[in-house]
């Protein structure tokens, strides 16, 4: 052990195993996330090539089989609560993304909500053995956070009680999707619906884009993979053109809404519905925001306790980089966010369990609240920890540029969070929106509830004074 | 404009009073941007698009004291006084500093005042140098495993160089002492020149 470094662990003030059974949320928590991590960590079935020195296909096959015995091992030990598999994953992943993230994260919860029983009967049990490997196909070359201006269509046909999807335009290609290019057979398309000349806007239809047997893609599909980018070298974020693809009518989710066989449209019960597995994710992400940050300070922090540099007082030794106070005001106050994001992650996927909760006893009073929050703050921790990593990777001087510092990997892998799941700018103008509607509210004598009851009392209250 | 100078800046429940009117201000603003806007005769969507900038800082504002609060509401659950305190130093860091970086909302707004701007600058340094002793505890707290970190300056053990030269060795580049450019391209450049 190097000797700083021990030096610093015998100074502390607190117990740290205490401090840390308050970040996990308890001391079994603790000791739960260290079994599963360890069963990751002692399996040589998850030894592996540095990615670093891996081309993009290594990397890309490497991920595959990582994520396979993933799949085998987690069920094969029985792991099913949500977050003990979320801990065994990033145990697996490190600091790299995988090939099967939206199959889990998206596909399988959207047909979870937007499948009725009967296409839930058919289609969940392919899923969950993954004979069906699906993604989730929104964003399209020319179009992202503005679902209304999707171009891709499907236009319903009575005669053969089918859907015909196409990609009329360039810019209307499905573009980004993860695990879109090369390792998912199915998708679930978001396209304008057309039937009987009316147009009824977004919905979801699920598509065969492979063959099951061959992985061959189907007539009418062109799909591939769109090529290296900043980082994300694991997954194969794919292109989805559709040249007059028909699938049967009980391929369009009907959960909410659907299409008779005489092609008549019944509307759903609330449009936001089709938005719900986003705010489910953009809350996870105040909770990546924590955990990025978190390891980022421990790169920084550690490094600068062993790093010695310069002088202070001429002819003494060359002190620790964390004894200078330019080093402390770069790094204490990214560690200090850092537990407030860890805070306010756990606060926010409270609040999504218990709204989510009402929502399902179809109470959606507090469904505006939930999406203005969970896009604010998945705007503003992304936003903040993008800019922070950088901070923690510069404060490592020419080492945090070294692939070996893992800071360029945390950065390139983190980046993408202030843009996907609604890009940064528009989250923030979603929020804005419910804010000046409370506002306006408020202006007219009405109480407000939640979050936003600031609003109310600020109209006339004031702060006592005291002298400087 | 009428507010009145901060009560007590060593208090994080009155920080979290100020983050909150600061947000309630920034609102207000926009809302009035809209408003002005749509005195001017404009449509709803371009007084909307006219103020979109007042529209992205009251969201950040109001995020960020969002923030801020949980992590007040947090600590009054922290029960260990060696952890409260720690965990109060850096909620307070959190939010001065916030108020530093953002002081021209927080001037503009008349909820503190410059001398108290300065006085809270003066504090953030006591504050780092109070933190200093725990600054490797705080993120071993984080409990990431070196497997899970995957980072040579960033190892528990701290032995970052060996580890890092050890790194550097098993480079692809360094499988052959002589790499096939030299026969390809160098040795004949040299022979040319």
């Amino acid at each position: 052990m190097n000797p700083d470094i021990t030096r610093e662990r015998q100074n502390a003030s607190f117990d740290v195993e205490k401090l840390t059974y308050i970040l996990d949320g308890g001391p079994e928590k603790t000791k739960r996330r260290r079994q599963i991590e360890a069963l990751v960590f002692s399996d040589p079935d998850f030894n592996e090539d540095d990615p670093n020195f891996l081309s993009r296909s290594e990397r890309y096959d490497q991920a595959v089989r990582k994520s396979a015995q993933m799949i085998l091992k987690l069920r094969e030990y029985g792991i099913a609560d949500p977050e003990e598999i979320y801990h065994y994953k990033s145990m697996v992943k490190g600091n790299q993304q995988e090939p099967f993230g939206l199959h889990v994260v998206m596909f399988i919860p959207s047909l979870r909500r937007l499948c009725d029983p009967q296409q839930a009967k058919k289609w969940l049990p392919l899923a969950d053995s993954f004979q069906v490997l699906g993604t989730y196909a929104q964003t399209e070359m020319g179009h992202g956070t503005h679902l209304r201006g999707l171009e891709t269509t499907a236009t319903y046909d009575p005669a053969t009680q089918e859907f015909v999807l196409n990609s009329p335009t360039v810019s209307s290609i499905k573009w980004w999707p993860g695990g879109l290019g090369k390792t998912s057979n199915h998708a679930i398309v978001l396209a304008q619906l057309y039937s009987l000349g009316n147009c009824h806007g977004l919905h979801a239809f699920i598509v065969p884009i492979r063959d099951m047997t061959t992985h061959q893609p189907l007539p009418g599909i062109v799909v591939g993979d769109i090529g290296p980018k900043f980082g994300f070298n694991e997954v194969d974020n794919g292109f989805l053109k559709l040249e007059n693809v028909r699938i049967p009518r009980e391929n369009m989710m009907m959960k909410y809404s659907k299409v008779e066989p005489d092609g008549t449209y019944v509307k759903p019960p609330s449009s936001k519905l089709t938005y719900g597995t986003m705010v489910f994710v953009r809350s996870m992400i105040v909770g990546e925001s924590a955990r990025a940050l978190s390891k980022s300070c421990t790169i920084a922090i550690r490094y600068s306790a062993v790093r010695h540099q310069s002088e202070i007082r001429p002819g003494e030794p060359e002190p620790q980089i964390l004894d200078y106070q330019t080093q402390q005001y770069k790094l204490f106050p990214l560690l200090s966010m850092a537990y407030a994001f860890t805070f306010v992650g756990q606060y926010m996927t409270e609040i999504y369990h218990r709204i989510s909760e009402d929502i399902n006893q179809g109470d959606f009073s507090q469904l505006p609240e939930l999406h203005a929050l969970s896009a604010g703050l998945k705007a503003f921790t992304t936003w903040e920890t993008n800019s922070a990593i950088e901070v923690c990777r510069m404060s490592c001087g020419g080492h945090g540029y070294s692939r070996s510092s893992a800071l360029p990997d945390i950065y390139v892998e983190f980046t993408p969070t202030c843009t996907y799941e609604g890009e940064n700018t528009v989250m923030m103008l979603q929020t804005a929106r419910y804010l000046v509607k409370s506002y306006r509210q408020a202006e007219k004598g009405q109480q407000l509830s939640g979050i936003v009851s600031y609003l109310n009392e600020s109209q006339n209250r004031r702060v006592q004074p005291q002298a400087v | 404009a009428s507010r009145r100078p901060l009560v007590d800046i060593n208090d994080l429940s009155s920080l979290v009073e100020v983050y909150q009117q600061r947000a309630a201000t920034l609102v207000e603003m926009a809302a009035k941007s809209i408003q002005q806007e749509l005195q001017r005769r404009k449509s709803q969507e371009d007084a909307w698009n006219n103020s979109a900038i007042d529209l992205v800082r009251a969201s950040d504002a109001h995020c960020h004291y969002v923030v801020v609060k949980v992590f007040n509401d947090k600590l009054k659950g922290v029960g260990d006084t060696a952890i409260h305190s720690v965990l109060s130093t850096l909620a307070l860091l959190y939010a001065m500093h916030g108020i530093t970086k953002n002081s021209g909302d927080f001037l503009q707004a008349g909820l503190v005042s410059v001398p108290q701007v300065l006085q809270i600058s003066v504090r953030i340094k006591e504050l780092l140098s109070q933190l200093r002793p725990n600054a490797v505890a705080l993120v071993d707290a984080f409990d990431i495993h070196d497997k899970k970190l995957n980072s040579v300056l960033g190892r528990y053990d701290g032995n970052v160089y060996e580890n890092m030269f050890e790194w550097a060795r098993r480079s692809p580049l360094n499988a052959a002492e002589v790499h096939e450019s030299f026969q390809k391209y160098l040795k004949p450049l040299r022979s040319k020149l």
